[in-house]
């Protein structure tokens, strides 16, 4: 994350390769059931064993004996609709939920966040020598219409994305990042209203930044998971 | 002192060997061992060749057989590992062979062998004993002949011959950087042995098999897991971590890679070979032939078939996308995931209006060509929709439908057993429009998700 500070995302988690290195992120959205994107993976029916997702500790490279980390197996990926770029993540065990783990709500469907909500994103990303590199960081975004939105970015984006405004000094996501929540606060409760998708550049200054918009799909989400 | 006996056997996981006629293996040992407790009690047992290792029990049964002896074979079971000694089960020599206890049993010039009990066509002096192993009329090396395994022919003229059985190491030659090399060299380049993948002395290491099965870290054989230069082992001298393993580089032309691709990556794009030259955040990669500003062992000539070429984003090592060295000493790696990947649809045939609840087609496959299950079986996915509960649905064959009107168009039980339900090949119908979501606004209600306490927010650890 560029621009923001170490935080707390208890959704947040970190995706790691059978080396043990973070290279995605996601969010918990049930105790066995991770949302990332799709570009991290390199199919549908891949062979996932030996990945697995660390949750419930800040540290981007925590000590095996942290008595807050979790970390879970990954026992199989289940692609989105085509458009969607998102995939959901069964895990091999469910998440123990504490202080430092959580789950995050999904918006209802076809949800619409209102323009300027506040949101935040999250992961163990590059900073671009902001925050903490080794830490969790968070940074805070406001939600943009989507018609504001295709003004800046000429047309160019769909109904299943959601922008949040450009800030005069870079705020986004960045390397390492992707897959991981933009996370609005509505009624008290954070909702997962956006997945990070890799876009060209991080943080561009004055440039809104495009998401998935998750409300889209949380049919598709609650079928997987009731399935 | 560090070598486990277990370096003399080649393990096959979760298989039982079953003799049908032979006389019963030995009793189960009640007593419980490890596994290299049950290779020292077999390798000094002239007539073991081979041990059960029961899991359950902790347990094991050493075996006068292997599974080339007549009239065994092979069947799974998860409780048992299968270890059998290595001289019995390769087909190549370590030195002069005179371990050799293959079952190879005609010449190099494909003269069958005379049996070693018998004195015709050729009189000799060697006489069979479990110590010299000269079975049956399998090509043995008594007598050292630096040639390798030998026996005497059928052929009256020709008294004997060598067997030309090869060395390990000139049995199975190098492509590329050996990623794919599942020959059965077990020592390095200066002369150490191998440590076996699935154990963790005397290195400790994260090659643990089960976690790489594409990478066959069969034993203790060189393998290159990582992506380095050559095939490779950790060594049984506590002193030297890991070493590379001397192996014949193939003469002949590499094969050519089959899923290259220039726009779109596949998998996670190792054949890659477009020209994007920038991270996913724009930032420029660092050539492949430069060492600044990140040192690395990635030299194209080294890696000549990973196409190092510029700047390329490229995976030369298996990792998740196509990535590089970047241009900004902060930062060393990233990956280059703006690049597409290649869809793995298939062609669509037909489409639906709306979101296809009245789709009356016959289209039965997904997007990714797999074929529906019937509506009306049980496997390999027990349904929770069903003709009977849908029958104005028309849930007929394995038709892709729509029953529970599912956003993204209709859908199917799969033949896959991994892939429970999957979206149809078919596209939405041109000029169908779905109702924007930008006008509408809901009440929203949440229940326990999405709460955190704020003070950790604000709490250093």
């Amino acid at each position: 994350i560029i621009g923001g500070r170490p935080g707390n995302s208890p959704w947040t988690v970190s995706i790691r390769n059978r080396k043990g290195v973070h290279f995605c992120g996601g969010s918990l959205v049930k105790e066995q059931w991770v949302i990332s994107t799709r570009q991290c993976f390199s199919s549908c029916d891949t062979d996932l064993s030996s990945y697995e997702v660390q949750l419930g500790t800040l540290f981007k490279d925590p000590s095996p004996s942290d008595p807050d980390k979790q970390a879970l197996p990954i026992l199989k990926l289940v692609c989105g609709p085509s458009a969607s770029d998102l995939v959901l993540l069964k895990l091999a065990r469910p998440a123990t939920l504490n202080d430092r783990v959580a789950l995050i709500c999904l918006p209802p469907e076809r949800y619409v966040v209102p323009e300027n909500t506040e949101c935040e994103i999250a992961g163990w990303g590059e900073t671009g020598g902001t925050g903490n590199k080794t830490l969790l960081n968070v940074a805070k975004l406001p939600v943009l219409s989507n018609k504001e939105c295709n003004m800046a970015l000429r047309g160019q984006v769909k109904e299943s994305e959601l922008c949040t405004a450009p800030l005069r000094a870079g705020v986004g996501a960045c390397e390492g990042d992707y897959g991981g929540p933009l996370a609005c606060l509505t009624h008290d409760c954070w909702v997962l209203e956006g997945v990070i998708t890799p876009i060209r550049v991080c943080a561009r200054k004055d440039q809104p930044a495009v998401f998935t918009r998750v409300s889209l799909y949380v049919d598709w989400i609650n079928k997987v998971m009731r399935m | 002192q560090r070598r486990s006996p277990l370096n003399d056997f080649q393990r096959l996981k979760a298989t039982q060997l079953l003799s049908m006629s032979q006389q019963g293996p030995g009793p189960e040992q009640e007593e419980p061992a490890d596994t290299e407790e049950c290779a020292r009690r077999c390798t000094v047992l002239l007539d073991c060749r081979a041990f059960h290792y029961n899991h359950q029990r902790h347990s094991c049964q050493l075996l006068p057989w292997t599974q080339h002896s007549a009239q065994t074979h092979i069947q799974r079971n998860v409780h048992y590992d299968l270890y059998q000694k290595k001289d019995y089960m390769q087909n190549c020599i370590r030195a002069d062979g005179r371990s050799y206890r293959g079952i190879q049993s005609t010449t190099e010039k494909g003269k069958n062998c005379q049996q070693w009990r018998l004195k015709f066509p050729h009189d000799h002096r060697f006489s069979p004993s479990l110590r010299n192993g000269l079975e049956e009329n399998y090509c043995r090396n008594p007598d050292r002949d630096e040639r390798g395994p030998w026996c005497y022919t059928m052929d009256p003229a020709v008294r004997h011959q060598s067997c030309g059985i090869k060395k390990c190491e000139d049995a199975v030659c190098v492509l590329c950087n050996g990623e794919d090399y599942r020959g059965l060299v077990d020592h390095t380049e200066s002369g150490r042995e191998c440590q076996r993948w699935d154990l963790q002395h005397p290195h400790k290491h994260p090659y643990h098999p089960h976690k790489y099965p594409e990478k066959d870290l069969d034993d203790n054989y060189c393998r290159n897991p990582d992506s380095s230069v050559g095939p490779w082992c950790y060594t049984t001298d506590p002193a030297r971590e890991r070493e590379y393993c001397h192996l014949r580089k193939c003469t002949e032309k590499r094969p050519r890679l089959a899923d290259t691709t220039t726009s779109c990556f596949k998998h996670k794009g190792e054949g890659y070979r477009g020209k994007v030259n920038v991270t996913t955040s724009g930032i420029p990669c660092q050539r492949w032939d430069a060492q600044t500003p990140h040192r690395h062992h990635f030299r194209p000539e080294a890696y000549e078939c990973k196409d190092l070429r510029e700047n390329y984003c490229r995976n030369p090592d298996g990792s998740e996308a196509p990535w590089c060295f970047t241009s900004l000493p902060s930062m060393r790696v990233a990956f280059c995931f703006q690049i597409k990947r290649c869809t793995d649809e298939v062609e669509v045939e037909g489409c639906y209006h709306g979101n296809g609840e009245l789709y009356r087609g016959k289209i039965s496959k997904t997007r990714k060509g797999i074929t529906c299950q019937k509506w009306s079986a049980v496997s390999p996915h027990t349904p929770q929709i069903s003709p009977a509960m849908f029958p104005a649905m028309r849930l007929e064959e394995n038709y892709c439908r729509n029953p529970d009107n599912d956003s993204h168009g209709p859908w199917c039980y799969t033949m896959d057993p991994s892939t429970q339900f999957d979206y149809c090949a078919i596209k939405s119908c041109a000029g169908d429009k779905t109702p924007s979501i930008l006008e509408t606004a809901d009440n929203v209600v949440f229940a326990e998700c999405g709460k955190r306490d704020e003070r950790l927010q604000l709490k250093g650890r």
